[in-house]
Protein backbone atom coordinates (compact mmCIF):
# COMPACT_ATOMS: atom_id res chain seq x y z
CA UNK A 1 0.00 0.00 0.00
CA UNK A 2 1.34 3.29 -1.14
CA UNK A 3 1.43 5.82 1.75
CA UNK A 4 0.33 9.20 1.42
CA UNK A 5 3.63 11.45 1.68
CA UNK A 6 1.52 14.49 2.31
CA UNK A 7 -0.63 12.65 5.23
CA UNK A 8 2.61 11.25 6.56
CA UNK A 9 4.24 14.76 7.12
CA UNK A 10 1.16 16.10 8.31
CA UNK A 11 1.37 13.30 11.01
CA UNK A 12 4.91 14.23 11.94
CA UNK A 13 4.26 17.58 12.44
CA UNK A 14 3.66 17.31 16.11
CA UNK A 15 7.56 17.43 17.39
CA UNK A 16 9.30 15.36 14.89
CA UNK A 17 12.46 17.38 14.65
CA UNK A 18 14.01 15.45 11.37
CA UNK A 19 10.82 15.34 9.37
CA UNK A 20 11.81 15.24 6.33
CA UNK A 21 14.42 12.62 6.76
CA UNK A 22 11.99 10.34 8.78
CA UNK A 23 9.06 11.11 6.18
CA UNK A 24 11.54 9.51 3.12
CA UNK A 25 12.11 6.67 5.22
CA UNK A 26 9.24 5.51 6.23
CA UNK A 27 8.22 5.98 2.76
CA UNK A 28 10.98 3.94 1.64
CA UNK A 29 10.38 1.24 4.24
CA UNK A 30 6.74 0.48 3.48
CA UNK A 31 7.42 0.44 -0.05
CA UNK A 32 9.64 -2.97 0.51
CA UNK A 33 7.73 -3.93 3.47
CA UNK A 34 3.77 -3.65 2.13
CA UNK A 35 2.31 -4.98 5.68
CA UNK A 36 3.80 -2.04 7.54
CA UNK A 37 1.85 1.02 8.20
CA UNK A 38 2.51 4.10 9.96
CA UNK A 39 -0.13 4.74 12.71
CA UNK A 40 0.00 7.94 15.08
CA UNK A 41 -0.46 6.23 19.38
CA UNK A 42 0.40 7.02 22.68
CA UNK A 43 3.69 5.83 23.81
CA UNK A 44 3.74 5.42 27.59
CA UNK A 45 7.69 5.83 28.58
CA UNK A 46 8.89 3.58 31.78
CA UNK A 47 8.19 6.54 34.05
CA UNK A 48 4.30 6.51 33.02
CA UNK A 49 4.69 9.51 31.22
CA UNK A 50 2.85 9.08 27.86
CA UNK A 51 3.68 11.34 24.38
CA UNK A 52 2.08 10.50 20.89
CA UNK A 53 4.11 8.85 18.57
CA UNK A 54 4.71 7.61 15.05
CA UNK A 55 4.76 3.73 15.00
CA UNK A 56 5.09 1.28 12.08
CA UNK A 57 2.93 -1.48 12.96
CA UNK A 58 2.39 -4.40 11.11
CA UNK A 59 3.85 -7.51 10.20
CA UNK A 60 7.41 -8.63 8.56
CA UNK A 61 7.40 -11.90 6.75
CA UNK A 62 9.92 -14.30 8.26
CA UNK A 63 11.29 -17.61 7.17
CA UNK A 64 11.43 -20.14 9.72
CA UNK A 65 12.17 -24.20 9.11
CA UNK A 66 11.36 -23.29 5.03
CA UNK A 67 7.98 -21.94 6.18
CA UNK A 68 7.25 -18.35 5.92
CA UNK A 69 5.38 -16.50 9.24
CA UNK A 70 4.09 -12.98 9.24
CA UNK A 71 5.31 -11.76 12.80
CA UNK A 72 3.40 -9.02 14.22
CA UNK A 73 6.03 -6.19 15.11
CA UNK A 74 5.42 -2.32 16.28
CA UNK A 75 8.51 -0.06 15.60
CA UNK A 76 7.87 3.49 17.57
CA UNK A 77 9.82 6.61 16.34
CA UNK A 78 10.74 8.94 18.93
CA UNK A 79 10.86 12.56 17.88
CA UNK A 80 14.61 12.75 17.64
CA UNK A 81 15.01 10.36 15.55
CA UNK A 82 16.68 9.20 13.47
CA UNK A 83 19.18 9.79 15.59
CA UNK A 84 18.02 7.61 18.40
CA UNK A 85 16.77 3.65 17.25
CA UNK A 86 13.40 3.18 17.50
CA UNK A 87 11.87 1.37 20.47
CA UNK A 88 10.71 -2.14 19.09
CA UNK A 89 8.02 -4.91 19.97
CA UNK A 90 6.86 -8.05 18.50
CA UNK A 91 3.21 -7.99 18.95
CA UNK A 92 1.43 -10.96 19.85
CA UNK A 93 -2.03 -11.72 19.18
CA UNK A 94 -4.50 -13.62 21.25
CA UNK A 95 -3.44 -16.45 19.33
CA UNK A 96 0.19 -16.08 20.16
CA UNK A 97 3.00 -16.10 23.32
CA UNK A 98 6.30 -14.22 22.89
CA UNK A 99 9.21 -16.83 23.63
CA UNK A 100 11.76 -14.59 25.43
CA UNK A 101 15.62 -14.96 24.74
CA UNK A 102 18.62 -13.31 24.30
CA UNK A 103 16.74 -10.51 21.78
CA UNK A 104 13.16 -10.16 23.19
CA UNK A 105 11.73 -9.92 26.84
CA UNK A 106 8.95 -10.63 28.47
CA UNK A 107 6.82 -7.55 27.62
CA UNK A 108 7.99 -8.38 24.02
CA UNK A 109 10.59 -5.39 23.57
CA UNK A 110 13.45 -6.10 21.26
CA UNK A 111 17.21 -5.62 21.90
CA UNK A 112 19.50 -6.18 18.96
CA UNK A 113 23.02 -4.74 18.63
CA UNK A 114 21.94 -3.32 15.74
CA UNK A 115 19.55 -0.89 17.88
CA UNK A 116 22.04 -0.32 20.46
CA UNK A 117 24.76 0.53 18.02
CA UNK A 118 22.18 2.76 16.27
CA UNK A 119 23.99 5.56 14.35
CA UNK A 120 22.56 7.86 11.51
CA UNK A 121 23.01 7.30 8.47
CA UNK A 122 24.43 4.10 8.71
CA UNK A 123 21.16 2.63 10.21
CA UNK A 124 17.97 3.27 9.23
CA UNK A 125 14.79 0.85 9.40
CA UNK A 126 15.55 -0.52 6.21
CA UNK A 127 18.72 -2.34 7.69
CA UNK A 128 16.78 -2.75 10.67
CA UNK A 129 13.76 -4.78 9.52
CA UNK A 130 16.28 -6.79 7.48
CA UNK A 131 18.42 -7.79 10.51
CA UNK A 132 14.93 -8.61 12.35
CA UNK A 133 14.06 -10.79 9.74
CA UNK A 134 17.41 -12.84 9.71
CA UNK A 135 17.49 -12.73 13.29
CA UNK A 136 14.08 -13.89 13.76
CA UNK A 137 14.17 -16.76 10.94
CA UNK A 138 16.78 -17.82 13.66
CA UNK A 139 15.12 -17.56 16.74
CA UNK A 140 11.11 -16.38 16.28
CA UNK A 141 10.14 -14.04 19.42
CA UNK A 142 6.34 -15.68 18.99
CA UNK A 143 5.14 -18.67 18.61
CA UNK A 144 1.66 -19.85 18.51
CA UNK A 145 0.09 -21.26 21.74
CA UNK A 146 -0.87 -25.12 21.63
CA UNK A 147 -4.39 -25.03 21.15
CA UNK A 148 -6.77 -26.93 18.31
CA UNK A 149 -9.47 -23.61 18.59
CA UNK A 150 -8.58 -21.64 15.40
CA UNK A 151 -9.55 -18.27 16.10
CA UNK A 152 -8.85 -15.30 14.25
CA UNK A 153 -6.42 -12.79 16.62
CA UNK A 154 -7.68 -9.74 16.72
CA UNK A 155 -5.27 -7.41 15.14
CA UNK A 156 -5.23 -3.63 15.73
CA UNK A 157 -5.48 -1.30 12.84
CA UNK B 1 -7.64 1.22 4.49
CA UNK B 2 -7.11 -2.43 5.97
CA UNK B 3 -5.36 -4.77 3.88
CA UNK B 4 -1.99 -6.00 5.55
CA UNK B 5 -0.83 -9.71 6.20
CA UNK B 6 -2.72 -11.99 9.04
CA UNK B 7 -0.23 -12.35 11.69
CA UNK B 8 1.37 -16.02 12.05
CA UNK B 9 3.58 -17.66 13.97
CA UNK B 10 5.16 -21.06 14.14
CA UNK B 11 3.66 -23.85 16.23
CA UNK B 12 5.19 -24.48 19.44
CA UNK B 13 7.22 -27.32 19.57
CA UNK B 14 5.73 -30.46 21.02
Amino acid sequence: MAINENALRKMLSKGYKYRDLTVREITNVTTQYKDLRPVMDNYVFNDGSTKELLSLTGTVPVTYRGNIYNIPICLWLLDSYPYNPPICFVKPTSTMMIKTGKHIDANGKIYLPYLHEWKHPQSDLFGLIQVMIVVFGEEPPVFSRPTTQTQYPAFQT
Amino acid sequence: LNGGAVPSAPPTYT
